[in-house]
């Protein structure tokens, strides 16, 4: 189950950097 | 200047976007190439517009799970936004992210550290120490300071993003469990299983009462009729199966994959306790709500 949590996190890439 | 104009930009990435999520690398890539050669010749390599290309290629790279390639992009990105647009620049805090997420993915985590941490710098500096942004890089960088087992920042910087999520999204936003159930993740891997049990309770109630409204004794969080099944077990054992349901049916229909992961953690920390109706009680109502 704790794996299962950790599963979920991911880094979050920024898509801002496509609209510059 | 074919590429000069803005509009057409954004329709190359549109398209360039469309070819990488049909799997079309083929074209997408030397698209994103001929674009490239094509700016270069009009504005020269340092500008704005082959700096976004580079982004744009070094997203497609990343589709393929080419991550040297990308993050080798996006290091020329980083160079040109920093001479061009300054180093404080938002878009500079984004590209730094990015690169760090790619070093992350790569599992070099120490390398990805002091890139995230310059992004937040910067988007403390740009937009006060209070925006969501700065929340989100807080979270990358806890995640960074998580694989490196470093849980002493990583509590610190969740916390951090916990009490930016709440103050500024409010207490029912998704950011705020989603970060609660991190925090809860650290904790245990600390050892703090009282703490991550009160936070596992927090968001169960909190999502209960956004859907059912305040708390009292007709209307429960689903963990506190499970603690209640477990302590009344012993005087159940003559009178067969636990029948009375009451109203905790309730507590099953608040879904969403937080509620979902939070009723499994907080199961499993019951089952440790040997509290093993309370924390069946919950595996049901996961296993029903997915």
């Amino acid at each position: 189950d704790q794996q299962g949590a950790s599963r979920q996190q991911q880094l979050e890439w920024d898509d801002s950097t496509l609209t510059y | 200047g074919r590429l000069r104009d803005p509009a057409r930009l954004r329709t190359l990435h549109n398209l360039v976007i469309q070819y990488a999520s049909q799997g079309r690398y083929e074209v997408a890539v030397p698209l994103c190439k001929q674009a490239l050669e094509d700016l270069e010749k009009t504005s020269g390599h340092d500008h704005p517009d082959v700096a976004t290309m580079l982004n744009i290629l070094a997203l497609v790279y990343r589709d393929q799970n080419k991550y040297k390639e990308a993050a080798h992009l996006l290091n020329d990105a980083l160079a040109i936004r920093e001479k061009t647009l300054g180093k404080d620049h938002p878009a500079v805090a984004a590209t730094l992210n990015n690169l760090a997420v790619l070093y992350g993915k790569r599992g070099k985590y120490k390398e990805a550290e002091p890139l995230c941490k310059r992004a937040l710098e910067i988007r403390e500096k740009v937009l006060g120490k209070f925006h969501p942004d700065v929340a989100k890089q807080l979270n990358n960088l806890a995640l960074l300071c998580q694989n490196q087992g470093k849980y002493e920042e990583v509590e610190y910087y969740y916390r951090r993003a916990l009490e930016i999520y709440e103050s500024k999204l409010g207490a029912d936003d998704p950011n705020v469990a989603k970060t609660k159930n991190n925090l809860a993740t650290c904790y245990l891997k600390q050892g703090k299983f009282k703490d991550a049990e009160t936070l596992y309770k927090e968001i169960l109630t909190r999502a209960h009462e956004k859907e059912f409204g305040s708390v009292n004794n007709d209307n429960k969080p689903i963990w506190m009729h499970a603690e209640e099944r477990e302590e009344s077990k012993d005087k159940r054992r003559d009178a067969g199966p636990y029948v009375e349901y009451g109203s905790w049916y309730k507590a099953c229909k608040v879904d969403s994959p937080t509620v979902n992961t939070t009723l499994k953690s907080l199961g499993a920390l019951y089952r440790r306790q040997g509290k093993l109706e309370a924390a069946e009680t919950l595996e049901e109502c996961a296993s029903k709500s997915r």
